[in-house]
């Protein structure tokens, strides 16, 4: 199997669920860092 | 009806963790959204109604579980007990 050195594995294949959680974890960082 | 909803949201939450084994933090999240969120509406039909329909869709798609946190992340938000004052100009 190919190594994609640098990137980060993304196994999702749906593009909405993809972005879903992209969405998520920025959210998530946000919060992190306004508290 | 508050009983139910807590139900649905257990096994809502318990069937996502073990999709999202990779971002363990997504959980905690839902969970301190769901702590925030007013009561009244956690003890609601319309939040039932929501819940019922996204736990029966990610049961029958988990490949789309982060689209279904998402949209209860968002209704939890809508509903949260403390809301942010507007931006001013």
């Amino acid at each position: 199997a190919p190594v994609h050195m640098g990137e980060e594995e993304d196994d999702d294949d749906d593009p909405e669920n993809r972005i879903a959680k992209k969405m998520l974890l920025e959210e998530i960082k946000a919060n992190l860092s306004s508290e | 009806l508050k009983a139910e909803n807590e139900r649905l949201f257990a096994e809502f939450s318990d069937f996502c963790a073990q999709h999202t084994g990779d971002h363990p933090e997504v959980m905690s999240y839902l969970a301190s959204r769901h702590q925030k969120t007013n009561p009244e509406y956690l003890a609601s039909v319309e939040f039932r109604n929501v819940l019922g329909r996204c736990l029966t869709r990610v049961q029958a798609r988990s490949s789309k579980v982060y689209v279904y946190i998402n949209e209860i992340c968002t209704v939890f938000k809508a509903h949260s007990q403390k809301k942010k004052p507007p931006l001013g100009p």
